[in-house]
């Protein structure tokens, strides 16, 4: 049975899309079946893989208009990779869901037919707690949370924490977290270390020790529509993919 | 009468809150009387400005409990610049924003009164489209777009003019856009030129001249709480701040 795993970081750009993208693909070269659906209206998923997120069915449709997931599912050019794309109608979703029933269960309810299908399902979040990341926290079965070695990044995660115990309490009491995933890492400055410190003294055993190096290969990577490893795959990024997707591994045997 | 700008880009990470802060301790270096407000439940503005945001009257209270803007004004330790703070009370106010009566515009008024004490208004805005963004393009008078040097940065452009077109269509007629500032730029790479030329050539005379660059300096300042003219005011991010600052003078006499 597939496990359902969220992405999330309400701190904007650390890294949420990219590790999506580039764990997913790492996982499909290693045979396992991966979806990916994106529920941030920005949907930059869908443009990192070379899908066209303006045409066809997508999350907004399976949020708000009960159409079923896998009506929405579409194939990429990445082996094993499936996406469920987002885009700019979902950004007024956070108000339509409001005064829906079980608002926060949504997701949840569509994915669970999926589940049997897929090894993993990704799912890529917006950088904000509102009703869409709930969702998204409720469906799923751990969390993946990428933080980025940077001072503002540190400062967000107790707010993260709080919010995921209030799920677990009161929506998903069976959340647990996958693991933190340190991004952007730059050897070459004191505060990446200082924030890489913080983050394993306080997470522990739940760091993955696959630390993801800031290199410039993983932002060229999206402006062809490729994951690091079709676009770069002896770069420093599509290593440290790799060695995450490893890692993951060892984790869900 | 002072101007009221809101800075915003519902990418994620894309440096709204360093300009904020950064562009706000600069003019008042030049004698400006600058409010920043932040509506952005991270609350960033107030640990960059070495405020404590957990304290006193917030954004929250202003929006939610219609205490006067005038209460919850602090002053920090940068001369000429006021906050009023933000922190995570905020996240829930997407939710209760929804069936409030003139939810859009209730920032709008409770800055009017605040008008005559400063020569600029900024306010912070969080990574989304959602009613935070929307009642600060309400209230303002123009909106200052800051533009990272990366490819889902500029993907994400045309999704943010349309909802300025919108805001300018039912809310705020008045709405202009004041400038684009290209920030995060790393002159040894391909990606950030192009980004650049693809932003000039959209937004023409409207994309500020000074370009802030990557520097490591303007990620450190905050853990001081600090803004980089404090901090290391002969860094290149600095030097960058302080062009934008005479630039935005330039265009606001
Ligand atoms: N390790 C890295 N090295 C260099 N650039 C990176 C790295 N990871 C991500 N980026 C770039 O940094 C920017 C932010 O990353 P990304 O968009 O994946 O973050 P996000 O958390 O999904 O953002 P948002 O909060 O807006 O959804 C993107 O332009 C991306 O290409
Ligand atoms: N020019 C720069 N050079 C290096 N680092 C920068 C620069 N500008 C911002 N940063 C750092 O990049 C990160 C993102 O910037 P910032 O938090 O200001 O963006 P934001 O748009 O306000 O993010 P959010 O969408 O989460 O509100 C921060 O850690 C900040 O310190
Ligand atoms: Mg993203
Ligand atoms: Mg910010």
């Amino acid at each position: 049975m597939g496990k359902i795993i969220s992405v999330a970081n309400q701190k904007g750009g650390v890294g949420k899309t990219t590790t999506v993208i580039n764990l997913s693909a790492a996982l499909g070269h290693r045979g396992k079946r991966i979806l990916l659906i994106d529920i941030d209206p920005q949907g930059n998923a869908a443009s990192g893989l070379g899908v066209n997120a303006q045409e066809g069915v997508t999350s907004y449709d399976i949020l708000i208009n009960e159409v079923s997931a896998e009506s929405a599912v579409r194939k990429t050019a990445t082996p094993g990779v499936d996406i469920i794309t987002a885009n700019q109608d979902l950004s007024g979703a956070q108000i339509e869901l409001v005064n829906m029933l079980a608002r926060e269960s949504l997701l949840k309810r569509a994915l669970e037919p999926l589940r049997a299908s897929y090894d993993f399902i990704f799912i890529d979040t917006p950088p904000s707690l509102g009703l869409l990341t709930v969702n998204a926290l409720t469906a799923c079965d751990t969390v993946l949370i990428p933080i980025q070695c940077e001072f503002y990044a540190l400062e967000g995660i107790a707010q993260l924490m709080t919010n995921i115990k209030m799920i677990k309490q009161n929506l998903n009491p069976s959340l647990l977290i996958e693991g933190v995933c340190l991004t952007m890492y730059d050897s070459r400055t004191n505060l990446s270390r200082e924030v890489m410190e913080d983050v394993v003294a306080h997470f522990k055993e739940k760091t993955f020790k696959s630390i993801i190096p800031r290199n410039i290969r993983l932002s060229e990577a999206p402006s062809l529509g490729k994951p690091i490893s079709a676009y770069s795959p002896e770069s420093q990024g599509a290593q440290a993919y790799e060695k995450l997707a490893d890692e993951f591994l060892s984790r869900n045997p």
